[in-house]
């Protein structure tokens, strides 16, 4: 582990006072590795590696503390800095229905994440209602049908001749008859180099009034995971991310490539398949998971 | 990376990023790294380092030849293959465009919708295989999935089916009773057909990261994975993370799915996936 690691290299620390050039670049190496391994992504470990150098050099060492917890207070720090956020929670639409979109590449836990969140909002004392458009995938309105049936929990469905647009639209004018005011809308998966399906994205955001666009990445997500996030950002203007999967032992570092790189607030977490699986996002508890 | 190579650790530097940004990891990327530091890179500045990609390739081809055969049915016996892998990998998918695949040589395909937990993945199952036109066992939600593969087998005997195709529900392979149900499937498979040719295919997905190599090393635990079916390679993902595991687990890669339709399924060719990694 990391400690480890570091217990070795202050083995040889003697001396109070500021670490030398050597052992920051020791420590940093073994940073960096950790990172890596951890899945951030290279060119953000590159810039963190660099800014921790500075904090690592200006810092003294601590009378109460080893070194190595020292370093590692340091670095979990800085990681927990750059994951949290004021803006955690999600908002409310003066207006209601409030609206929300789920987006993201295939196979993330969108229509999974849909029915946690409305399961969410109704412990909240909303009435949310689940709009089902993806019309791709093989069964997958029969999916939302059967999981929104398991809590309870209502879907609107058209079947698979409509557009997604049209759905939505169908959709708030069933909403207003039911006072549901949260509509939650799942997406079918996509690839952002998918021209067509990026502009469905779109067409939707374009022409109803979203009050959260959150992207559903998975956490065991490798390198190209910012590369795609950003193409979400960059065309629907994303405001959160829920980052799924987390029940599993990936590290978890593209939740620090995200934030570094989008700035868009990690707002939940899938931690399980069923319903009630689903927790607001730690920052300090996800820093040391990427640390390992 | 090769022609803009200025010296060797500027090349050295631009190698290390190219292969740890394709999911390598960090150790096969060092160990890759160690071969070039051998060189002496003078003699081959002058040819803008394009000596080095053709050197690079021969040791990732090298990495991922395998001499274990691609998928072959086998006339004389029950040909059974399994999809296994963690939640949303495409195990559902390629369990259809393999049949799509098969349907073309051999009629007697049978599928086996053993992923009786999530919900509507029967029914999902179920249209992929009235698409292809190969029959499926009937079933329902909650019902026991090793029961499901028995009857599977049954009903390939029963139909004079030779191919049976079995997909898993997605699981994490941390969870230890989960793991133990697909135990408990291969048990009933090695007892009910251990004539069969068996091929237990572990979907991984393009995009993920180190924790792949865990995946594998779990399910190759568990069950024997005889090869690995890499998807999702039509998106930007380089799926380096193969050649992590070929080189910690020797788990080879079988089959390539490069998007969502019955037919975007491929031979796995080193030399082509090589390529495409280094473009
Ligand atoms: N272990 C675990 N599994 C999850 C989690 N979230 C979703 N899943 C599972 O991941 C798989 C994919 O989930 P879906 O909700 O179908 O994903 P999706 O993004 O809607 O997929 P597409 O619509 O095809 O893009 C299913 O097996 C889910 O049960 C999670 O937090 N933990
Ligand atoms: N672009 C692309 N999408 C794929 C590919 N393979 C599967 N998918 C998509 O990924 C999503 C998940 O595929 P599934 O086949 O349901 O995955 P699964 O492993 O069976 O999922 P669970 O059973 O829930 O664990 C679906 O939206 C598929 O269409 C591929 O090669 N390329
Ligand atoms: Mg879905
Ligand atoms: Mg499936």
């Amino acid at each position: 582990s990391l400690t480890d690691k570091f217990q070795t290299i202050f083995k040889k620390i003697k001396n109070k006072g500021k670490l030398n050039e050597n052992d920051i670049k020791n420590c940093l190496h073994e940073i960096r590795i950790a990172l890596l391994e951890a899945d951030v992504n290279y060119k953000v470990v590159k810039e963190f590696i660099d800014s921790l150098h500075d904090k690592i050099q200006q810092e003294k060492i601590s009378e109460s503390l080893s070194p190595t917890q020292q370093i590692i207070k340091i670095v979990n720090g800085e990681i927990t800095l750059t994951l949290g956020c004021k803006q955690n929670d999600l908002s409310i639409s003066p207006a209601p229905p409030t609206i929300i979109m789920l987006v993201g590449l295939q196979g993330t836990g969108k229509t999974t994440t849909a029915v946690k969140l409305a399961n969410y909002f109704r412990k909240k004392g909303h009435l949310p209602l689940l709009i089902a458009t993806d019309i791709y995938r093989p069964a997958a309105i029969e999916q939302l049908q059967v999981l929104g049936e398991k809590s309870n929990l209502p879907v609107f469905s058209m079947g698979k001749n409509e557009s997604a647009v049209n759905i939505v639209k169908a959709a708030i004018k069933y909403s207003s008859k039911k006072n549901n005011d949260v509509l939650i809308i799942d997406t079918a998966g996509r690839l952002h180099i998918d021209d067509k399906l990026m502009n469905e994205l779109q067409e939707i955001n374009e022409n109803i009034p979203l009050q959260e666009k959150l992207l559903i990445v998975d956490a065991m997500a490798g390198q190209d995971a910012v590369n795609s996030a950003k193409v979400f950002c960059d065309k629907i203007k994303v405001s959160g991310i829920i980052l799924t999967k987390l029940d599993g032992d990936t590290r978890g570092g593209v939740a620090l490539s995200l934030k570094k790189v989008l700035g868009v607030p990690i707002k939940f977490i899938g931690i399980g398949e069923k319903v009630d699986n689903f927790e607001p996002f730690h920052p300090e508890r996800m820093a040391s998971r990427i640390l390992g | 990376l090769f022609s803009n190579s200025k010296d060797k650790i500027d090349f050295l530097e631009k190698l290390e990023e190219l292969l740890i940004l394709s999911d390598l990891g960090t150790s096969a990327t060092a160990e890759i790294m160690n071969e070039f530091q051998q060189i002496n890179f003078r003699e081959y500045k002058e040819n803008n380092f394009i000596f080095f990609k053709e050197k690079l390739k021969v040791i990732l081809i090298d990495i991922l030849n395998s001499t274990a055969p691609d998928i072959k049915i086998n006339e004389n016996r029950l040909n059974i293959i399994m999809l296994v892998g963690v939640n949303g990998s495409g195990k559902t998918s390629i369990a259809g465009k393999i049949a799509y695949r098969l349907k073309n040589i051999n009629n007697d395909i049978i599928m086996v919708p053993a992923d009786t937990f999530r919900a509507a993945a029967i029914q999902q199952l179920k249209i992929l295989a009235c698409k292809v036109g190969a029959e499926m066992i009937n079933t329902k939600e909650g019902a026991d999935p090793a029961s499901v593969v028995y009857d599977g087998i049954s009903a390939a005997r029963a139909r004079k089916k030779n191919i049976v195709i079995i997909d898993t529900a997605g699981r994490l392979h941390t969870k230890t009773n989960l793991m133990n149900e697909l135990e408990k499937i291969k048990r009933v498979i090695q007892k009910e057909a251990n004539d069969c040719s068996l091929e237990i295919l572990q979907t991984i997905d393009a995009t993920m990261g180190q924790n792949a190599i865990a995946q594998a090393e779990f399910f190759n635990k568990s069950l024997g994975v005889t090869g690995i079916a890499l998807t999702k390679m039509d998106g930007t993902a380089k799926g380096g993370i193969v050649i992590a595991i070929k080189k910690e687990l020797d788990i080879p890669v079988k089959l390539i799915s490069c998007g969502e339709k019955l037919n975007n399924l491929y031979d796995f060719k080193a030399e082509k996936f090589v390529e495409a990694l280094l473009d």
